[in-house]
């Protein structure tokens, strides 16, 4: 038996909002200490790794670890009903072929069951090593937004640039060129606000803009975002949800001939 | 123009 009570929808709904547009489908593998999801793009470039801890949710639990198959456009439309303060309850039987779902208002005055239907979802699962990244930036996830947006109108790739002084965001197109950059905060007040550039070896790569574009809008999930590169492994970006967990982006570079 | 590395290149399948 499979059983995770979230207080309130509206987080499951921006989660779902921020990979559902990248990922079809996938396996949310629950376990006793929660429920996680490794999902690849179709074009196999990027990669959402997914993570929601069991103490993030008001009641959970999982007699035995499942695999259940999802398509995230399916569960995105169901959940998306939701009032944004219901409390959503997820279960599924040990060998059951849905997934169930129950919103209940705050008031206890209206209940609504779905059931989805479970598929075989014929994921790969890649082995992600902890990497020690040569750059870490942290910045307002809006900021971040802004600016993939901005460039997206110019230039199919966009190069990170990061040095000490500060992060460069530019691009190259037919029409013509953008840069971006954004220095390291000096003082400021709202820590969420604050750009901070971590610097171990200053470092350049290339990434496909559209994707930036996409992850970029799960700000809702957090304010801060934060951007992490090194040389030789693919671009890491995390959103972290307070106590429940993660989503974390896995996006490979380009490279020039 | 830049080539796109598949993400397979970085991470062996488990």
């Amino acid at each position: 038996m499979f059983e995770a009570r979230v207080a309130q929808a509206e987080i499951l709904k921006k989660i779902l909002d921020s990979v559902r547009e990248l990922v079809e489908q996938g396996n949310l593998d629950c376990s006793g200490t929660g429920i996680s999801l490794q999902a690849m793009d179709s074009s196999h470039v990027s990669l959402v790794a997914l993570l929601l801890k069991s103490e993030g949710f008001e009641r959970y639990r999982c007699d035995r670890s499942i695999n259940l198959g999802i398509n995230m456009q399916s569960l995105g439309k169901i959940v998306k009903t939701a009032g944004n303060h219901d409390a959503i309850t997820l279960s599924s039987e040990d060998k059951g072929d849905v997934l169930g779902l129950m919103f209940e208002s705050t008031e206890q005055d209206k209940v609504s069951n779905y059931e989805i239907k479970l598929m075989d979802v014929d994921a790969e699962q890649l082995a992600i090593p902890v990497a020690e990244y040569s750059v870490c930036v942290r910045m307002p996830s809006a900021e971040f937004a802004r600016i993939t947006r901005d460039l997206s109108t110019i230039g199919d790739s966009v190069l990170i640039s990061c040095t000490k002084d500060g992060v460069q965001f530019s691009t190259t197109g037919d029409t013509g060129s953008g840069s971006i950059v954004l220095r390291q905060s000096s003082s400021v007040d709202d820590e969420k606000k604050a750009v901070v550039i971590e610097v171990q070896e200053p470092i350049s790569l290339s990434f496909a803009t559209k994707f930036l574009v996409q992850f970029s809008k799960s700000a809702a999930l957090n304010e801060s975002v934060t951007l992490n590169l090194g040389d030789g492994v693919p671009l890491m970006v995390e959103y972290p949800m307070k106590e429940m967990g993660y989503v974390r982006f896995y996006l490979a570079p380009k490279l020039s001939n | 123009p830049a080539n796109q590395i598949a993400l397979i290149t970085f991470y062996q399948g488990q």
